[in-house]
């Protein structure tokens, strides 16, 4: 599962 | 957001403004790897897939409509605006070594096993191997104009300064991703040769010259 707030960076 | 991620972002949009001033200035794209752009347009079109399904903030979507923007037009310079000055001989990396390990990889480790996150985590370690042909083409033909020198020093800074990005996101948000962090270390490995020489060479006026 993604990391949480998953790919909110550039 | 915080400061180190903010200068990060910052250094990057320079880097990319200083390659497309040089390119338009100059009026020529001597010097600069064709491929290794190539590969960043790749990395920015498989990363920000998500643009229009998920959606963060103004600034976020707009800086990915500008990175994925500028590295077509910085593509589109090199192989047909500009390409009576684009040096194909010194631009010999084989990039398909970089992109099948790297594919297989993002296949085998990612986070989830669904088609956005497979091609983020390829847009991520494709990224940390991305610029070994702009090195290799400087390596070949053995020097950099110093305006080249200063696109690199930004691009190798901004993955640095992510990585202080990450360092305060572990300590005071609990954000932790292994596989940009082991991807942006070995991304900002890969510049530290150079960052040598820029510091002990352009800095002092002097053309940088690689290997040294």
């Amino acid at each position: 599962q993604p990391p949480k707030d998953a790919h909110d960076e550039l | 957001m915080n400061i180190f991620r903010l200068v990060g972002d910052m250094s990057h949009l320079l880097a990319i403004i200083i390659l497309l001033m040089k390119m338009w200035k100059s009026r020529s794209v001597a010097g600069i790897s064709g491929k290794s752009q190539i590969l960043f347009a790749i990395v920015f079109t498989t990363r920000y897939l998500d643009l229009f399904t998920s959606f963060v903030s103004i600034y976020n979507t707009s800086m990915k409509v500008f990175f994925i923007g500028t590295s077509y037009v910085t593509v589109y310079f090199i192989y047909q605006h500009f390409k009576p000055t684009y040096d194909s001989n010194h631009d010999t990396f084989r990039v398909e070594f970089l992109i099948v390990p790297v594919g297989g990889l993002a296949f085998l480790v990612n986070h989830e096993f669904s088609l956005l996150e497979i091609l983020w985590t390829f847009s991520i370690y494709l990224e940390s191997v991305a610029i070994l042909p702009q090195l290799f083409m400087v390596s070949k033909t053995g020097e950099a104009e110093s305006i080249t020198s200063h696109y690199l020093f930004a691009l190798g800074s901004y993955r640095a300064l992510y990585l202080l990005n990450w360092i305060y996101r572990y300590y005071f948000e609990g954000f932790f991703d292994l596989i940009a962090v082991v991807a942006g270390c070995v991304q900002t490995i890969l510049y530290c040769d150079f960052f040598y020489l820029y510091i002990t060479k352009v800095l002092k006026g002097k053309k940088i010259s690689l290997p040294a």
